[in-house]
């Protein structure tokens, strides 16, 4: 299983 | 000139001890809405959310908007130098390059004060977007905590399914497998030992144990913890601030490789 990071969810605002 | 104060330093303690373990630092933005502060963990898995309103302070005044980088270790320090009853202020001028914690004994007899130089932290904030969650369970916070900690010690991974029957928490490796099902309660007389299930659709996914066992430290904030699924989307790990806010983690599910 790979972890993904949050940033690949969320983009700066 | 900021100044926030707090008449029992207890949840402010607690508050620390929910992130000084996973972030090193963070900004605390100031204004007169409240505090907020928003960090990343060093490796960018997991998001932290804090969320302190105005109104839920004993005093707080914020004359112009004002953001303090502070080293979280630093400032977890001080906090262990107040008792949970004494009184705690949190005060800074404005453009300040220092913030002054002042604890004051509820004899009044004993008033301390510590000062810690801020930080330049130029930590981006990111947008979260808003989410309608596929699944939502609320649960006692102290269950969660002990199903985290159990299941860590069979895999760095955990599986979460929920489904209209309930959640289930499995775990499997080396040792063997582990599955915990919770199903949901409908008649508790506590709320807060309550388990609800909000389903729009069934989800799996599957997160690291480390950071689940990170955002638990929260536990002692609150009786209940609130999980929001949805496939392919960081899990929401929220615990209300009794009238004063919330904290809320972010996690980034793992993916098949």
């Amino acid at each position: 299983m790979a972890q993904r990071s949050i940033t690949s969810f969320f983009k700066p605002a | 000139m900021f100044e926030a104060r707090l008449n029992n330093a207890t949840t402010l303690k607690k508050i620390l001890d929910a992130i000084k373990d996973l972030l090193n630092e963070g900004t605390f933005d100031c204004s007169d809405s409240g505090i907020q502060l928003q960090a990343m963990d060093n490796s960018h898995v997991s998001l932290v959310s804090l969320t302190l309103r105005s109104d839920g302070f004993d005093k707080f005044r914020c004359d112009r908007n004002l953001s303090m980088g502070m080293n979280l270790g630093s400032m977890a320090k001080i906090l262990k130098c107040a008792n949970n009853d004494d009184t705690v202020t949190i005060k800074a001028q404005d453009n300040a390059d220092t913030v002054t914690f002042m604890f004051e004994s509820q004899n009044q007899e004993k008033v301390s004060d510590y000062e810690m130089k801020l930080m330049n932290l130029d930590q981006e904030h990111l947008g979260i977007p808003e989410t309608d969650y596929s699944c939502v369970v609320r649960m006692p916070a102290m269950e969660f905590a002990r199903i985290c900690r159990d299941l860590a010690q069979f895999s760095e991974s955990v599986v979460i399914c929920c489904t209209k029957e309930g959640v289930k928490f499995s775990a499997s490796g080396d040792v063997g497998s582990a599955n915990v099902k919770l199903a949901q309660t409908f008649n508790v007389d506590k709320e807060e030992e309550a388990i609800v299930i909000e389903m729009q659709e069934p989800v799996v996914l599957t997160f690291a144990c480390r950071y689940l066992n990170a955002f638990t430290k929260a536990t002692p904030l609150s009786n209940q913890v609130q999980l929001s699924m949805s496939a392919d989307v960081p899990l929401v790990v929220e615990y209300r601030i009794a009238e004063l806010g919330h904290i809320r983690y972010y996690l980034a599910p793992k993916i098949e490789d």
